[in-house]
Formats: structure tokens, sequence, C-alpha cells
């Protein structure tokens, strides 16, 4: 079989499926001091799980809230700087408003995600960490 | 603060994969 740090080269989505993958590429974003855009990223994939889910509206409008203010609100914070202004204004929109929906992260996600991708993901495969891992 | 940091973390986490 495949090992799975040969997998992790295939596509972000291969490295983000692996528990051990998702510990080394956040070992090395920290060291490039943007490990939040990888927390942002499962932020956002678990908040769309929890709203999607029935009930617990107020831990819901809580954790939309608590996104926002730690990624988003802060215009100097490494996601917020890779977020397009619109997208920021309507994730604003809809905390001040109350309007919670699952997809309201869902934009900024993939913003940041491309951003992995076409950056972060393929610095990272270059790294001393993964070749020295692999 | 402190409650915000680990419903954060708690949904960090519930977007993980579990361990095969």
């Amino acid at each position: 079989p495949t090992p799975p740090y040969l997998k992790w080269a295939e596509s972000l989505h291969s490295l983000l499926d692996d528990q051990d993958g998702i510990l080394l590429f956040r070992t090395f974003l920290k060291q490039e001091e943007c490990a939040d855009m990888l927390d942002f990223w499962f932020a956002c994939s678990g908040f769309r799980k929890l709203e999607a889910s029935e009930g617990n509206e107020e831990k819901k409008v809580k954790l939309a809230k608590a996104i926002y203010k730690k990624y988003i609100l802060d215009n100097n914070g490494i996601v917020s700087r890779q977020i397009k202004p619109a997208t920021k204004s309507f994730i604003k929109d809809c905390v001040m408003k109350l309007h919670i929906d699952p997809a309201m992260f869902d934009q900024a996600q993939t913003e940041i995600q491309t951003m992995m991708e076409e950056n972060t993901y393929p610095l990272f495969l270059k790294s001393d960490i993964y070749l020295e891992y692999t | 603060i402190d409650s915000e940091d680990d419903l954060l973390q708690e949904c960090i986490s519930s977007a993980m994969p579990k361990k095969k």
C-alpha cells in the first residue's frame, strides 16, 4: 500500500484527510506563523457540520461570533489579510444581524483553501519538515 | 473568553478526521 506521506503529496485534501499529515502541516505552518489559516479552515468545516444539525441555536450563534472575532475581525491577522473585503463584510453582516447560516463561512474558507493550495501547501512539500519525515 | 476558545477548539477538532 502507498505510505501515507506519499498520499499527502497528491493533494491538499489527501493531506488534510490524515491526522499525522495535519499535525506535520500544522508544525510547518506554525514555523511560518500562519497556523491560524489551517485552524480557520477546520473551524469553518466544523461550523458547517454543527450548523446543519438540529437544535442548540445559542451555541451556533456563539460559535459564529467566536470564529468572526478570532479570525476575521482583526484586519492584521493572517486569515483576515487573505480574505477579500467583500467576503469579510458579508460575514460581518451575518454576525451582526444574527443571520447565522451553515454556508456563511464557505466563501472565506474557499479563499483560504486556494491560498494554501497555491502557496503554503507546495512550500510544505518542499520543506525540510516534510522531507525529513519522508 | 475561555469558553469561546473552548468552543472554537471543540469545533476545530470536530472537523478533523478520526484516527484510522
